[in-house]
């Protein structure tokens, strides 16, 4: 793995006397591949191994007897660091009904995450509505009924006749007459470069203004991670993540690049099928997975 | 650049970029620029744009060498599809019954996922627009089961083409990787031979994770046929010139959208076109 690979870069060089900054270089090149495995975007990739090159020739690892241990360190911390940061918990200021918007690419694990959500919710005290403003993929609707059903949170009755638009604005109308002050709203899956689609969540934002706009992301995404991500908060303005099957053996880089790109918190994460598998994100954990 | 200090290193480092950046992955890169950079120390390449041509070449050539095996003449053909989470097989399933269907023959889908809420309600509803058989059980029911119950009605009502839908599954839970080698035994029981085709379905937004996914199918079911969906996103689907390197499984359809008529054929030469667009 990268720590054991570095570990030994250093020493061979370390024991030709002093460390220099042309040696430092073999280690650089080391990290770069192992985030590159690790699905971390290219230029995201270019980015952060010149903050730790810079930390690399400082004297924190020149002036140490363990260049390696510290290189590694810095890795880590560079990492942790890109990836955590404050702002994890879900926006309930102001009054309700607080509301959350669920968005992605087709099959990211929106629906389940809605359920997951409303399981979550009703363990704080909240009360929960399921909105399924997916009136295009078959049986979706009937998804997200059942989900609800399983977690025995009420779900908004939408039809495929009505429009995103229409359920989303008459679900907050009516929250109040199904006991509950906070809605979930599960969208179809979209292209980003869809722009009528994108065009109908901006839609659903302005007509809601939503206390939460999360981008639900597969933890497998690959390199468009970053594109994918920029496009959505362009269009709007994210407050936050989900990234979902993380409980898979994805290294899972896409969560750099998207916190990379966004600078918005990755709020949860998904790990397995059923509805009590959602977890806080672990930034320090991720990076040790990055890390390999 | 990977390891390679050669003239030319900004000409390599570019062509790493798009190589990296279409998903091709670390190790397929590796591979390639190390090609490319022997030529050019043994002079056979000086120019960049020789370069990027002789790229696409060594990629062509990864992508040609897996030989799809001719379809099987037997009656009904069974199709097992497979996948990890959310990734398109119950669609691709629609699009293919679709085509066959068109081409006259008799399809009957087997909704075998029995566990993820509303699948067996997503592919009845498909099997109604495509107009196709479906068999199918309650939601909690073992899938082995209904391939059981499918199979044998297909023998017994003149079916061409059977087609198993699987629930997602990640390829590193060992009890969900069991239940489809179960699948897959159970099916041949019924019917010797069967499944006749094992299609792996890939999405096109996935990283190096996709190569470890064909990986471990392959290992528990065997593989016969790929299928990547979603590329008309923005994703290139570079993985599959890895996935075609490392285990020269075929490829077969392109998914390029989400309705019925949105299957393609894999044809090598639009798909590198594509890489390098
Ligand atoms: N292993 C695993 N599977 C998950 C997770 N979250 C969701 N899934 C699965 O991923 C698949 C897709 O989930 P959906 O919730 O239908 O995804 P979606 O984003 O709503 O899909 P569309 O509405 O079609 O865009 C399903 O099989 C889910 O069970 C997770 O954390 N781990
Ligand atoms: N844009 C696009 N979307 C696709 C394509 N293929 C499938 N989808 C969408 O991807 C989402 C997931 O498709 P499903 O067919 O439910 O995927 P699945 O693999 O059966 O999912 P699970 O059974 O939950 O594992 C749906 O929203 C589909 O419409 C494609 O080629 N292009
Ligand atoms: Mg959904
Ligand atoms: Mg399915």
């Amino acid at each position: 793995n990268l720590s054991e690979k570095l570990n030994d870069i250093f020493r061979k060089l370390k024991a030709h006397g002093k460390l220099t900054e042309e040696n430092v270089k073999g280690g650089l090149r080391e990290i770069r591949l192992a985030l590159l495995e690790a699905d971390v975007n290219y230029k995201v990739v270019k980015n952060l191994i010149e903050n730790i090159r810079v930390r690399a020739v400082g004297q924190e690892v020149m002036g140490s007897l363990t260049p390696g241990q510290q290189v590694v360190k810095i890795v880590y911390e560079e990492l942790t660091s890109l990836m955590g940061g404050t702002g994890q918990e879900l926006d309930f200021s102001g009054r309700p009904p607080w509301i959350l918007l669920l968005v992605g690419l087709q099959g990211s694990g929106k629906t389940t995450s809605a359920g997951k959500l409303a399981q979550h919710l009703k363990t704080k005290g909240r009360r929960p509505l399921l909105v399924p403003a997916d009136v295009q993929r078959p049986a979706a609707i009937e998804q997200l009924i059942k989900l609800g059903d399983q977690v025995s949170v009420p779900v908004f009755p939408s039809t495929t006749d009505m429009n995103p638009v229409e359920i989303a604005s008459k679900a907050r109308a009516n929250a109040g007459e199904y006991g509950c002050d906070t809605l979930i709203l599960d969208t179809a899956g979209r292209l980003q470069i869809d722009e009528d689609l994108m065009e109908e969540l901006k839609a659903i934002k302005s007509k809601l203004d939503p206390n939460e706009i999360l981008l639900v992301a597969d933890a497998m995404t690959g390199q468009e991670a970053v594109n994918v991500a920029k496009t959505f908060n362009k269009w709007l303005d994210l407050t936050g993540v989900i990234l979902t099957k993380m409980e898979g053996d994805a290294r899972g880089g896409a969560a750099l690049s998207i916190k990379a790109v966004l600078d918005r918190p990755i709020k949860f994460v998904g790990v397995g099928e059923k509805l009590n598998a959602l977890e806080p994100f672990h930034p320090d954990r991720v990076a040790s997975r990055i890390m390999g | 650049v990977m390891g390679v200090k050669e003239i030319g290193d900004d000409v390599l480092e570019d062509l790493e970029e798009i190589l990296i950046t279409s998903d091709l992955g670390v190790q397929t890169t590796k591979t390639l620029i190390k090609i490319i950079s022997d030529k050019v120390a043994r002079r056979e390449l000086n120019s960049p744009d020789r370069l990027k041509e002789v790229l696409r070449e060594e990629i062509l050539k990864i992508l040609s060498s897996p030989q799809q095996a001719p379809q099987k003449q037997v009656r009904p053909l069974v199709i097992l599809v497979v996948g990890v989470n959310g990734v398109g097989k119950t669609t691709t399933i629609a699009k293919l019954a679709r085509r066959f269907i068109s081409q006259g023959q008799k399809v009957m889908l087997v909704a075998a996922d029995t566990f993820r809420a509303a699948a067996v309600e997503q592919l009845q509803i498909w099997s109604e627009r495509v107009g196709a058989d479906i068999v199918k059980q309650q939601t909690g029911a073992d899938p082995s089961a209904v391939v059981f119950d499918a199979l044998h009605a297909a023998q017994a009502r003149n079916t061409d083409i059977v087609i198993i839908d699987t629930a997602g599954r990640l390829h590193t839970k060992v009890n969900l990787m069991e239940e489809l080698k179960k699948i897959k035994r159970i099916s041949g029981r019924e019917m010797t031979g069967a499944p006749h085709e094992v299609l792996l379905v890939l999405d096109s937004t996935t990283g190096q994770n996709a190569v470890s996914q064909a990986k471990l199918f392959n290992e528990a079911v065997g593989v016969t046929q790929l299928a990547m969906t979603k590329l008309d996103g923005t994703a290139k689907g570079g993985i599959l010139v890895a996935i075609a390197h490392d285990l020269n499984l075929p490829i077969r359809y392109i998914g390029l959208g989400e309705q019925m008529d949105d299957l393609t054929d894999f044809e090598v030469e639009p798909f590198v076109e594509a890489l390098f667009g």
